[in-house]
């Protein structure tokens, strides 16, 4: 039965699109069933992947023009398929406003395919705003990259507030996977300083995974491939293995 | 008369704040009057400065609640001035979606106090929403930082888009103040490459000044201090006062 992990922070460019795009590669690759599911209308994990964005896709399947199993694309990669998104998204913040249970939309859409898979992976945009609320509330976990830069730090506790609202009020489910720091720059000492702050504030909720600053991952999706794919000896690629095993082991431990 | 000036892009994590912060403060050197209005939930402008988020803000003067001039602080730098923002701000993109010209508040409210300024300079949040479009509407000309990446490459012509709408709609005086490329590699082939299709697409349209990746512009917000005072020797620093005189510079021309 799939465990549906989102991947979300409201700070942009913490690293959410490269996270969802790689983990799911690699857990693809481990011969997990994977649905990666984008649902920023930025549509970057669709074009990670050199996925047309003139598909029918997330937007079609919320508003209930079209049922999800018809939005479903292959990726090219066994075992991961794809729900693309594009920039009709923007309109679904306005119309889901008037629906009844409007927050869990996407909860509800998804129990026609979620048995299909074992990993759900949901790309979010740079937002608390609805998108992400019916994220938080289709999900199983949460996992929030965090870039190893001071204002990334300022967003964390809004963010934690936010996940034990959706707990309290629309989906009681919902854990923490962990906090995975990204662009780690060993060089640099706010790294360090933002890392060690962050373990002191949120003792075990921190993924042992770190991945670090690496020039192959902002490369790869000019070339629409995961990383894995795109040099399979890069220390990104080394890093999302490593986190999809983590992943992997969290959920066997369930 | 105050020139406003909105530095927005919806992509995330691209220098936006950044750009904000030291822009406006690199213009009070220059001993321009200057209003910083920080329009993001997240707030990051607010406390890039180690201004208190409790004060009443943006929020309270576009609900009507109280007038924009009561919610102006002083940054503790001569002739910068701040309106903070905070996370009541996400409020306001459900709570104005009901007034009549509801992308047109802040530019309404702004009227009371644009000639005490010669430029105010707005921080917007990495979305395309009601927060950015009311930025859009009161402003003179927007700025867009651009990191030298290839998902940045993919939200410009969307921008370029959504300005062309607000300016046919709701504020015909938009133009471009020009496209500013942030965090500059030139260690890395992808810098480059980006920086050659930007300029081949939107020739003329860029600004002459660079911004460098430079570890002291993301080291200056944990001391609440731009980099100009935080460390006024590094290229940080040298580039924000150079972008401050091209755009002293554009606005003579106007
Ligand atoms: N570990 C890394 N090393 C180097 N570059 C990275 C790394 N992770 C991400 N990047 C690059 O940094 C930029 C921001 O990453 P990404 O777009 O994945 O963040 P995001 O959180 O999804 O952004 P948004 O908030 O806009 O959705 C991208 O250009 C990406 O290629
Ligand atoms: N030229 C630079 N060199 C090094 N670091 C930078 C540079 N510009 C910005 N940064 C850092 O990169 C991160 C992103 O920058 P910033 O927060 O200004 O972007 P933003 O577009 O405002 O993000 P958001 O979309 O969340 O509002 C911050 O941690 C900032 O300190
Ligand atoms: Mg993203
Ligand atoms: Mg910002």
């Amino acid at each position: 039965m799939g465990k549906v992990i989102c991947i979300a922070n409201q700070k942009g460019g913490v690293g959410k699109t490269t996270t969802a795009i790689n983990l799911s590669a690699c857990l693809a690759v481990a011969e997990k069933k994977v649905l990666l599911i984008d649902i920023d209308p930025q549509g970057n994990a669709t074009t990670g992947f050199g996925i047309n964005k003139d598909n029918k896709n997330i937007y079609n399947a919320l508003i209930g023009e079209i049922s999800i199993a018809n939005v479903i694309l292959s990726s090219g990669i066994d075992s991961l398929d794809i729900i693309p998104s594009n920039i009709d998204l923007i309109g679904a913040e306005i119309e889901l406003v008037n629906y009844d249970s409007r927050e869990s939309r996407l909860r509800e859409i998804l129990k026609e395919v979620k048995k299909r898979y074992e990993f759900i992976i949901i790309d979010c945009p740079p937002s608390l705003g609805l998108l992400t609320l019916n994220s938080l509330t289709a999900a199983d976990s949460i996992l929030i990259p965090l870039q190893c830069e001071y204002y990334a730090l300022e967003g964390l506790s809004q963010l934690m507030n936010t996940i034990k609202l959706v707990k309290e009020s629309l989906n009681s489910g919902l854990i923490l996977e962990g906090i995975l720091f990204t662009m780690f720059d060993s060089r640099t000492v706010l790294s360090s300083q933002v890392m060690q702050e962050v373990k002191g504030h949120f003792n075990g909720r921190v993924l042992n995974t770190v991945i670090p600053r690496n020039v192959r991952l902002s490369e790869a999706p000019s070339y629409g491939q995961p990383v894995i794919f795109y040099d399979c000896r890069s220390k990104g690629a080394d890093a999302y293995i490593d986190l999809a095993k983590e992943i992997i082991l969290n959920a066997k431990k369930g």
